[in-house]
């Protein structure tokens, strides 16, 4: 069971987490309007702006985080922003949406310009989302989580983000087992999920340049 | 407009403001 602590710990990242989403006039003009590429363009940066400060808002409430040290809040972020974006939008393909919009949304990425060899390990990344049903829960700790890396560069006191971490990790390993009992290998099958997080963050500053030339 | 901004100004200014307010 879950200690008292971890309990309150729990309550606040995922209360957090489902306080600060993308607003939703943003995330309806995505299924509502007809763009053309540049517009379509204009419209996807728009989101990842959003996506960022929804992501500082987030984590300004992970308890313990405002207390590093200033620049170390942003190598953080910096270093983390493009995984919990690709966390938080593979929601969308996991929640159950209404007939069409999952098709339609992966048709606009799709027509995004964005090259097909990064387009291939996106969408495989998010059906292995898709494929671990996630619980709210689950995936509002595994974003603290990937925040909450202390090897990211310029991270200057490791240890003190090693210390904000590590009580995470525990209560996610522990809600595994509470959650997924038949299932051992559950909490090992997420972590391998921020290997795959890597992977593409580091394939997206490459993503990107090709995007804006195309 | 934001869109214009790089990552981590974005960050800093979100950092700094609170979007709430």
């Amino acid at each position: 069971e879950l200690t008292q602590e971890q309990q309150t710990l729990l309550n606040f990242i995922v209360d957090a987490y489902n306080k600060h989403r993308i607003p939703q006039d943003m995330a309806k003009k995505l299924l509502q309007e007809q763009f053309n590429t540049e517009e379509n363009f204009i419209l996807l940066t728009e989101m990842a702006t959003s996506h960022v400060q929804v992501l500082v808002e987030f984590t300004k409430n992970i308890p313990g985080f405002l207390t590093l040290d200033h620049e170390d809040q942003i190598a953080l972020l910096k270093g983390s922003a493009v995984e919990a974006m690709f966390l938080r939008s593979a929601q969308v393909f996991t929640r159950k949406m209404p007939q069409g919009h999952t098709e339609l949304l992966e048709e606009r990425i799709r027509r995004s310009g964005i090259s097909e060899e990064f387009m291939t390990p996106m969408f495989n990344f998010y059906k292995s989302i898709c494929n671990l049903q996630m619980m709210q829960e689950e995936q509002a700790l595994l974003t603290a989580i990937t925040i909450l890396t202390p090897d990211r560069p310029y991270v200057k006191d490791q240890r003190a983000v090693e210390r904000l971490q590590e009580p995470v990790l525990d209560v996610l390993r522990k809600l595994c087992a509470l959650q997924h009992p038949q299932e051992p290998q559950y909490f090992a099958r997420l972590l391998g999920r921020l290997t795959e997080l890597r992977t593409l963050n580091h394939h997206h500053a490459e993503m990107l340049t090709s995007w804006r030339m195309s | 407009p934001a869109s214009n901004l790089g990552l981590e100004d974005i960050i800093r200014k979100a950092l700094m403001g609170n979007l709430e307010d």
